[in-house]
C-alpha cells in the first residue's frame, strides 16, 4: 500500500485538485484508491459532493471515536475519508491530549487499515499539526506549486520542515514537486519551472499540470476531471502524472 | 484613520496581492498607508523585499515587546509592519496568555497609533486566532475571492464568522467582496461573478481584478504593480478599486 501526502502551506497551489484527480487517474488503472481530507475547510469533501451531516468524519477517526470504515464514503471509483469544520477543534484537542507525539495521530488511527493500493492525503494551507500528521503518516510528499515567484519561498520552508522531521527520526521522501496551474502563454511560468529544474533536478516531476478551466469547473458538478472532461488537457496531465507516480513506486 | 482587513480562509485568492496593490493605489492619491502582514508565511513582507533579520516584526509588537514604530519598515511610498515565521509561535503564546480576549491583541497593540490615513491588514489562509485579531482590529472586511466554484463555500464560512463576531459585541462590516484573478476568457468566471452579484448585490465591488501575469511578476522585483507596470491592466484595476474604497469611506 503506497501512501502519499499532498502538501504546500501556500494557499491555492492545486493541492485539492491534485489529490482528487491523481486519485481518479490511479483508480482508472485498476488501483483501489482512498483519498483522505485533512483540511477543516473540507475542500476535497465538497469538491466531490460528499455530505457529512450526521456521519463520522476524519475528526472522529483521529480521536478513535470511530473506525476508519465507519467514516468512509464510497464513490463508484474512489473511497473518501471526508472532513468537516469540526476537524479544527479536533486538532486543538489532540494537541492538548498528546502534546509530545501528536504527529503520530493519523498513523495510529489508520494503522492496520487494508484494502487500498494508494492512500492520498490532502493537507490544509499550513505547516501546523494536521499537516504534520499527514506528513508523518505517509513519509512521502507530493508538493504542488504554482509556477509563480511566491511559490519558491514557500518551497524552502517545506524542505526545512522535512529536514527537521528526518532529524526527529521519521523517514521522509520528496516523491516530487509538481508545477501546477502552468500558464503556457507566459514566460513567468517557464522561468519558475526552469529555476526549479536547475535547483531541484530529479525532484521535479516531468509532468506539469497546465492551466485548464475544466479543472476549476469539475467541482461544480462534484466530479473529478476524468469523469467531467475525459478528453481534455486536465485529464491528459493527471493521467501522465499517475504514470510517473506508478513508475516511481 | 480607516482600517481594512483583507481576509479569506481559502488559499491563494489574492489577499496579499490585493493588500499590496490597493495600498499602493491609495498611496498614489496622496494618502499615508500602513500595510500590516499578519501571516506567519510573511508573503506580503517577502513580495516587497523587506528584510527582517535582527529586526522587530509584528510578532514583537503583538506581545508588546516592541512599539509599532520600532518594527515599521519605510518604503518610498508605503509603510510596512512586517511578519516572520516567529509569528506562528507568538499566536500560540497569545492564546495561552490571554485565552478569553486574544481577539483584541492587535487592537491593543496598535491603539493610539497615529500618522496614517489607511491601515490595511493581510491575513493568513485560515479563520484562526491571527485572522480573528485582524478582523476585530478593523471591523471592516475586504474579501478577495477567486471567481471559481470553490470560492462560494468559503464565503459562507466567513459570513458565518462575521455573524458570530457581531453577536459577541464587536461591530463588523463587509467593506466589499472582490472578484479576483478574473479570467475574462472563461464563462466560469462570469457565472460565479453573476451568482455573487445576485445573492450579495451591493456587497460585491463593481471593480473586478482581472487575471494579469504582471501581478504575479511584480513580487519577483519586490515591486507593487504601479511601480512595476503602471500602464497595465493590473494597475488599472487596483486604481479603480482604490477609487471605490475611497467613495465608500
Ligand atoms: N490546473 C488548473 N487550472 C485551472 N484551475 C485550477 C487548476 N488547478 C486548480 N485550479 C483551481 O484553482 C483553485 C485552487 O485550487 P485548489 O483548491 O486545488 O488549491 P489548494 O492548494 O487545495 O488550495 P487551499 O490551499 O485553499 O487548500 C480552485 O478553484 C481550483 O479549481
Ligand atoms: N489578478 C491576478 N492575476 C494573475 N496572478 C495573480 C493575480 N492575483 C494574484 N496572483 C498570483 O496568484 C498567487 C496567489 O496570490 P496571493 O499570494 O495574493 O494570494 P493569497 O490569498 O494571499 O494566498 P495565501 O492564501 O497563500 O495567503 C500569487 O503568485 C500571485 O502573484
Ligand atoms: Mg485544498
Ligand atoms: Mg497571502
Amino acid at each position: 500500500m503506497r501512501k502519499i501526502t499532498v502538501i504546500n502551506q501556500k494557499g491555492g497551489t492545486g493541492k485539492t485538485t491534485t489529490t482528487v484527480n491523481l486519485g481518479a487517474a490511479l483508480s482508472e488503472t485498476g488501483r483501489e484508491v482512498l483519498l483522505v481530507d485533512l483540511d477543516p475547510q473540507a475542500g476535497l469533501t465538497e469538491s466531490l459532493g460528499v455530505e457529512t451531516t450526521g456521519r463520522a468524519t476524519v475528526a472522529e477517526v483521529l480521536t478513535r471515536e470511530a473506525e476508519p470504515r465507519d467514516a468512509f464514503h464510497a464513490l463508484p471509483h474512489l473511497t473518501i475519508l471526508p472532513s468537516s469544520p469540526v476537524l479544527a477543534e479536533t486538532e486543538k484537542r489532540i494537541l492538548r491530549e498528546r502534546p509530545s507525539d501528536y504527529p503520530l495521530a493519523l498513523k495510529d488511527a489508520l494503522a492496520g487499515m487494508r484494502g487500498f493500493d494508494f492512500v492520498i492525503v490532502d493537507c490544509p494551507p499550513s505547516l501546523g499539526a494536521l499537516s504534520l500528521m499527514g506528513m508523518v503518516y505517509s513519509g512521502s510528499l507530493l508538493i504542488p506549486l504554482q509556477t509563480q515567484y511566491m511559490a519558491l519561498n514557500g518551497l524552502e520552508k517545506i524542505l526545512g520542515m522535512v529536514k527537521t522531521i528526518r532529524e526527529a527520526g521519521f523517514p521522509m521522501e520528496i516523491l516530487g514537486i509538481l508545477p501546477c496551474m502552468y500558464d503556457v502563454r507566459t514566460s513567468l511560468s517557464r522561468q519558475v519551472e526552469e529555476h526549479l529544474r536547475e535547483t531541484l533536478r530529479d525532484k521535479v516531476f516531468r509532468t506539469v499540470i497546465r492551466q485548464s478551466v475544466s479543472l476549476a469547473e469539475a467541482p461544480a458538478r462534484s466530479k473529478d476531471i476524468l469523469s467531467y472532461q475525459p478528453g481534455g488537457r486536465g485529464a491528459e496531465d493527471y493521467r501522465a502524472l499517475a504514470q510517473e507516480v506508478l513508475r516511481h513506486g
